[in-house]
């Protein structure tokens, strides 16, 4: 270590504020290469460059200086905000830059490792700095500095340069990888700044649109999930605080972004946003679950007399990219359920449903929620290939008195509100475009409407798609399509029922959407 | 009920991708040509 | 029939982070390039001025039905964005040519004096930034190696 500390310090001072003055010369602006070959003597000289050691602990230093500047101009109140953001910029743009053509310029073109290594340093580096500072001051902590370096070097290194565009996916990998780590379960202090990168349209644009065979939605669904995993607790409590509602609505446009341009995206991911999305988030989850690809043409849903099960596309599988039938714990719990889908034996296992899907008799908390929904859609999804293999379609008698129907009848008698709840919720998630999980998991719920032992179930399959249907649009197709057949056709009695008459309004809202159905 | 989903100020009628001019998550409007960065000809960087 | 479910330790402390977080909330601009002038940052107006941009204002057509001064106003003022790169193309359609190394835009008077391979002289207008009015110039010479 032949750096004193504090020398160390002051060193790394003098030579960034060298920098950020070369950087923000004429001369520096017209050829910043060339003021980039200059600085880059000095720190040799200095020996800044000499070791992985002492390049970590430059940036690192140099990171928090950036910072500690930023955080100074911004408490003083004596200049403007645009004055302060001004001054905060041009250093930490300065800095970006530094870093940017260090990233470009480290290690011979064709080794993209060295770039690639370097970039993954300095981001763990300005993330690990991120969330020491957050710790550190707590409710003081400012998101600014970190946004602006995040965003900038991401700008800077997907600009349309051939040294740039052949390690695009490392770098999008990378700024994927440092966004997950700093999720705002992680960085609650900084969620406003991560859902702003997340949201660039530049990021966007790059991560769903540009890299070649989708090969960024992955990562990108993972960092939606995260957000959701943060929003979850706050959203499933309805009651939002101003801070909670400003991040939602913002997610929301961010979402309505997704699926105007990239439905495809929504539509693969589905299943793992509705895992962990609150049940009660209802319009966000209706926005997810709208989506269906471009090239399809929806028929109508209020179409007189539409024949579903005759549209092409509704015996087509949706792809859903989320291996739900690992969700099946425990493993004997998986075994038992495939040998009773199998052999429809033993008898026993339909009692002891209950048990492996119920966790608690904490009201409110006592499901195993992802369980039901991988529950649901495997056996959903076992039951589409039994019919299949008998070269039938699923319809109403098809999809009766079989081992499938069974669990899902004993589900809807043996669960109690909140577990049934649970249950209908599963179902009324795979109720999207035209495909075959639509239609038969359609059939399924009007099929335990019609079977229901008791007046409860039905008003219970009722309310779930009720309040799927009373917010605000949109509302995904297969829910249209299963409401107005429920209350269309006379086999269900639907109109009958006493809880169709309990209050005035919710009588005069069923006419008024049968109206809008004759 | 939720939010009118048509007044978070998206075009969702646009025939055109809605993320190149999206102005982020708390943005009421679409950018402005002037807020997009363009990689016009280094002439133009006149300032 | 979920009910509320009381948010656990780690969820308050994390609601009171971002709580904080919400009186620092990030601006426009801190996610845009450094601009010379017009930053990206919102500038509450009376209500009765527009509050969104006309539609369709990032047309070439809408450029092109813009007056000469506007167009050199954003090729000036607001470089290196979309606005810029309409306002020159604009421009082009209407003859007038940048000049790169005077950083002028240039337009015949009249049919040019000489014409060969290395440049036109002839009389011009141009648009003279300094002082903001355009002006005409006799017996100029435009050389092809500073036709943008």
């Amino acid at each position: 270590r032949d750096f004193d500390d504090l020398g160390y310090v002051e060193k790394t001072d003098f030579l960034l504020r060298e920098w950020v003055t070369l950087i923000h010369s004429p001369s520096g602006i017209r050829e910043p290469t060339k003021a980039f070959g200059t600085f880059v003597q000095h720190l040799n000289m200095h020996g800044f460059l000499k070791t992985d050691d002492v390049i970590t602990r430059f940036f690192r230093i140099s990171t928090r200086l950036c910072v500690d500047m930023c955080c100074q101009a911004l408490t003083e109140q004596s200049n403007s905000p645009t004055v302060v953001r001004t001054k905060c910029y041009q250093t930490l743009d300065a800095y970006v830059k530094l870093i940017a053509l260090l990233v470009k310029h480290s290690g011979d073109t064709a080794n993209s490792g060295t770039k690639i290594n370097l970039l993954n340093k300095v981001l763990g580096i300005v993330a690990g700095v991120l969330l020491h500072d957050q710790d550190a001051h707590t409710l003081e902590f400012q998101q600014l500095p970190y946004q602006r370096m995040f965003i900038m070097l991401f700008l800077e290194l997907n600009a349309p340069e051939p040294i740039l565009e052949t390690i695009n996916f490392q770098v999008l990998t990378a700024f994927c990888h440092t966004l997950h780590i700093l999720s705002p379960s992680k960085a609650p202090g900084f969620s406003y700044a991560w859902l702003e990168i997340v949201s660039h349209r530049v990021f966007l644009g790059r991560m769903l649109a540009l890299t070649p065979q989708q090969k960024g939605w992955g990562m990108y669904s993972q960092l939606l999930m995260d957000l959701f995993k943060f929003l979850a607790p706050f959203l499933r409590n309805a009651e939002l605080a101003k801070p909670v509602t400003l991040l939602y609505k913002g997610t929301l446009r961010l979402l309505l972004v997704l699926l105007h341009d990239f439905p495809e995206f929504l539509c693969d991911y589905h299943y793992g946003f509705c895992d962990v999305i609150p049940p009660n988030c209802i319009q966000m989850r209706n926005l997810i679950l709208s989506a269906f690809p471009r090239n399809m043409r929806l028929p109508d849903p209020f179409t007189p007399n539409l024949k579903v099960d005759m549209l092409p596309e509704i015996a087509h599988a949706p792809r859903v990219l989320t291996n739900f039938s690992s969700m099946i714990q425990p493993p004997n719990f998986k075994k038992d359920l495939d040998s009773y889908l199998k052999a429809r034996a033993p008898v026993t296992f339909l009692s002891e449903l209950r048990g492996n899907v119920q966790i608690s008799n904490e009201p409110g908390m006592a499901y195993n929620i992802p369980l039901m929904n991988a529950l649901v859609l495997y056996v959903g999804t076992q039951a589409i290939n039994y019919i299949r293999s008998k070269s039938h379609t699923p319809n109403m008698t098809t999809i009766a008195h079989s081992a499938h129907m069974d669990i899902f009848q004993n589900l809807a008698v043996d669960l109690d509100t909140e577990g049934r709840y649970l249950f209908l919720n599963a179902i009324a998630n795979q109720l999207r475009y035209p495909n075959s999980h639509t239609h038969y998991f359609s059939c399924t719920l009007l099929y335990l409407f019609a079977e229901a032992n008791s007046e409860a179930i039905q008003e219970q399959i009722t309310r779930v798609l009720l309040e799927r249907l009373i917010v605000n649009r949109p509302h995904p197709w297969g829910l249209l399509i299963t409401f107005i057949e429920l209350i269309k056709n006379p086999t269900y009695k639907f109109w009958l029922h006493e809880f169709v008459h309990c209050a005035p309004e919710i009588e005069k809202l069923f006419e008024s959407v049968a109206r809008s159905c004759m | 009920l939720g939010q009118d989903l048509t007044a978070l100020g998206l075009n969702l009628n646009s025939p055109d991708n809605l993320y190149p001019t999206f102005g982020g998550p708390w943005a009421d409007t679409p950018c402005r040509p002037q807020d997009i960065d363009f990689h016009v000809p280094p002439e133009y960087l006149v300032n | 029939p979920l009910g509320p479910v009381p948010l656990q330790k780690e969820h308050q402390r994390q609601f009171q982070m971002l709580d904080a977080a919400f009186y620092h909330l990030p601006l426009p601009s801190d996610s845009e390039k450094l601009r010379s002038y017009l930053a990206r940052t919102p500038c509450p107006s009376p209500p009765y001025y527009p509050q969104v941009p006309l539609p369709d204002t990032d047309s070439l057509e809408f450029y092109q039905r813009l007056g000469n001064e506007t167009l050199f106003f954003i090729f000036y003022y607001m470089e290196g964005t979309k606005a810029q790169y309409l306002a020159a193309k604009a421009l082009k359609k209407q003859s007038w040519r940048f000049h790169t190394k005077l950083m002028h835009w240039y337009q015949r008077h009249e049919e040019p004096r000489v014409i060969n391979d290395e440049y036109e002289q002839g009389s011009y207008i141009f648009f003279d930034f300094d002082n903001w009015i355009q002006r005409r110039r006799e017996g100029f010479t435009f050389e092809y190696k500073y036709l943008e």
